[in-house]
């Protein structure tokens, strides 16, 4: 039921 | 104490910062960011900025080769193919040296900027791993609940459900005993259980462990080292 998110989608590629 | 979570690892070598290092799992949800000052060594040089591609399995190896006891010192030349790795005993008539191989590594490395947190937490880093080891019997997920005067981890499973609440106290006797929580406003955040016990395997390296927290948003979770740190920063689960 809960749904795992990444850090890719909060931290910017550098 | 990573070596579970990145096979692969660039470490970045500097006389002014130290060894760091920054890695991401392949599932993109946990990132580690090591720092070892160089005033943690008892001699560091680095004339020339270097990166050292490691494969932490084989680092492993070479290193458990060592005694406890024994001096380790690591040399890599200017453009390295190999780490060299000698141990040697006090009275130095046991000498060993070993030579790691080097890879070419092309790894994400994300810039972390800095974050507002919306609550900090430290607390005994044995506790830690003791709720992170025995929640993930019961869940896959563990849910974290911070207010002002509590931290609630709570695990919702097949066979049933649990929770650890613990209130904060200063132990003037032990202070790494204490739980502190400082807090701007209330969060509750869900995190995947494996990841969490992937990151309590740093427990050794530090009597406490610091978790920042932030409502929507990667948690930190840090190990102080006695000159430097490991950090861990690990993306939240979200109600599907």
């Amino acid at each position: 039921k809960y749904k795992q998110s990444s850090l890719l989608s909060f931290f910017t590629n550098s | 104490s990573i070596k579970d979570s990145v096979k692969l690892c660039n470490f970045n070598c500097s006389q002014s910062q130290g060894i760091t290092v920054q890695a991401i799992d392949d599932s993109r949800v946990l990132l580690i960011a090591l720092k070892i000052d160089a005033g943690s060594f008892q001699e560091f040089r680095c004339d020339k900025d270097l990166v050292l591609g490691l494969d932490l399995e084989s680092l492993s190896k070479i290193l458990k080769q060592g005694n406890n006891e024994e001096y380790l010192t690591l040399m890599a030349e200017d453009s390295p193919d190999n780490l060299m790795a000698v141990f040697e005993d006090k009275k130095k008539d046991r000498i060993s040296e070993f030579s790691l191989k080097l890879m070419d590594i092309d790894s994400d490395v994300l810039t972390i900027d800095d974050m507002e947190t919306d609550c900090t937490i430290t607390l005994p880093a044995y506790e830690f791993a003791k709720i992170a080891k025995d929640m993930k019997t019961l869940s896959e997920s563990l849910k974290i609940v911070v207010t002002k005067d509590s931290v609630k981890f709570n695990a919702e499973g097949q066979i049933g459900t649990g929770s650890v609440i613990l209130k904060p106290h200063t132990d003037m006797d032990k202070p790494e005993e204490s739980v502190k929580i400082e807090l701007n406003s209330p969060v509750a955040l869900t995190f995947g259980a494996k990841y969490l016990n992937d990151i309590v395997k740093a427990t050794s390296l530090s009597s406490t462990v610091t978790i920042k927290l932030t409502d929507k948003s990667p948690a930190l979770f840090e190990y102080k080292l006695p000159s430097g740190y490991l950090r861990y920063y690990l993306a939240p689960k979200f109600d599907d």
